[in-house]
């Protein structure tokens, strides 16, 4: 199944916000570093996102991570804050 | 299961909740009733109360909200996150907000509520999110049936972790709210013995000691029996400070601490509420004796050495209250433990004496030992 680009983009996107919401240490991580370091930090999250659910660690937005991402959701981070 | 760092706890067994604001998609009715379970399936693995409050602030403050709501996690609609709860703490600790965006249900056509609000009560509790799917604490939504429901073991583990297990009877099954040991009879015959409260129920009258009371017909020495009074009162706190009947309306009121239940016969009419909504000062933290005067419609409250008077046709507290009890009841004397009404007598006990006394002759006509009620 090969997304179509703006698929792929909107992916990216919801990823980003849920990563930012639920796996980044409010306080602990300026957002400036966030930007400055770019994919390299969310690539990391993404294998944290995929380590907690059990997925398999591979920090892409494959098609197993996209449904966790998409499953709703109790709010409160599931990083420590 | 995970805990928050720091592992913040409420460092008290009776915590108190408030629904501040309702959804559209339920009744009243059953969020309350939602809310009430979600509760109860914490509260059935740790010593752990809940009690309903109406007014000003509750350690677990409940709402359902819409985007931004000013604790810097706005909800985002429909789907998505559908609601967030505090760790333990003052002020937003232990607060628990739903996305009022959802469709809320008691069944599956929308998000369940009772299934949101138990894992959510979970984080009020001091729990974070574990990675154990078939965790109630796992953070995505996934129906549970609310009847019958019983906690996962990784969430058992967690919030016993922090609070510690609800203890069961020795012997018996693990029994959820089952008292926490198997309590030891006072022995009402010493000469020292006294009551925590005394009240008629139905044709009986109910003696409370401790955890124990006992249950005899009016007219009727034999046959008096204690038992526990969790195992008649599940719901009751495991001791009692007052009671009372009001006969004509078949419904019973205990007290305990700040807080009473309702009851007809022994059947638990709802979750307890608070003495304050008698019209009870804020100081009054407890009561201990209440008396129905069955002639007057009127229920006398004993507080210390003082009484107030509750008009319970018109539901309000008398003017003009509270009294010195020794000034109005002479020949009463000392803390009114408890006191209850028959045949136009009024019967104080306090300590191991007990009063009669004769309200048209505004007196007392005879003391005996609180015992000889129980057969001593």
């Amino acid at each position: 199944f090969a997304a179509t680009p703006r698929t792929s983009r909107n992916n990216y996107h919801l990823a980003q916000a849920y990563l930012d919401k639920y796996y980044t240490k409010k306080g602990g991580h300026p957002l400036g570093e966030m930007a400055a370091r770019g994919g390299n930090s969310m690539v990391k999250k993404i294998k944290e996102l995929q380590q907690f659910f059990g997925l398999r660690v591979t920090g892409k937005l494959d098609r197993a991570t996209m449904d966790v991402i998409k499953r709703p959701r109790c709010g409160v981070p599931d990083v420590a804050n | 299961y995970r805990l928050f760092p720091g592992e913040p706890k409420w460092k008290k067994n009776t915590l108190t909740y408030r629904i501040s604001k309702y959804t559209p998609s339920m009744t009243p009715a059953e969020v309350d009733r939602a809310v009430q379970m979600a509760l109860q399936a914490w509260s059935s693995a740790v010593p752990l109360s809940f009690v309903r409050v109406n007014a000003g602030e509750a350690d677990i403050m409940i709402s359902f909200e819409t985007g931004d709501h000013g604790d810097s996690y706005p909800f985002d609609g429909p789907r998505g996150t559908l609601a967030h709860a505090f760790a333990p703490g003052e002020g937003l600790g232990g607060d628990t907000h739903f996305d009022n965006a959802e469709k809320w249900t008691m069944g599956t056509n929308g998000f369940n509520l009772f299934t949101v609000a138990a894992h959510e009560f979970g984080h009020a509790l001091g729990l974070a999110h574990s990675t154990d799917p078939s965790a109630l604490m796992y953070p995505t939504y996934k129906y549970k049936h609310p009847y019958g429901f019983h906690l996962p073991k990784d969430d058992v583990k967690g919030i016993q972790a922090l609070y510690g297990p609800r203890k069961t009877f020795p012997g018996k099954p693990t029994v959820p709210h089952a008292s926490p040991h198997n309590p030891s009879i006072p022995d009402l015959c010493d000469s020292g013995s006294s009551f925590d409260a005394v009240t008629m129920l139905g044709k009986e009258l109910l003696f409370f000691r401790d955890r124990i009371f006992w249950r005899r017909q009016v007219n009727l020495m034999s046959g008096i029996r204690p038992s526990t009074i969790t195992s008649s009162f599940p719901q009751l706190m495991s001791n009692v400070d007052a009671a009372y009947e009001v006969a004509d309306r078949g419904t019973a009121y205990f007290f305990k601490g700040p807080h009473y239940w309702v009851t007809r016969g022994f059947q638990m009419q709802g979750p307890p509420r608070t003495i304050y909504d008698y019209g009870f000062p804020r100081n009054v933290q407890r009561i201990d004796a209440a008396v129905y005067l069955k002639d007057a419609q009127k229920t006398l409250f004993f507080v210390g050495d003082e009484y107030y008077s509750y008009d319970e046709r018109k539901r309000k507290m008398e003017k003009d209250y509270p009294k010195n009890t020794e000034e109005e009841f002479s020949g009463v004397n000392g803390q009114i433990d408890a006191a209850v009404e028959l045949n136009g007598n009024i019967y104080f006990f306090s300590g191991p004496k007990a009063y009669k006394y004769d309200t048209e002759k505004e007196d007392v006509v005879s003391v005996l030992r609180a015992g000889s009620w129980v057969g001593c």
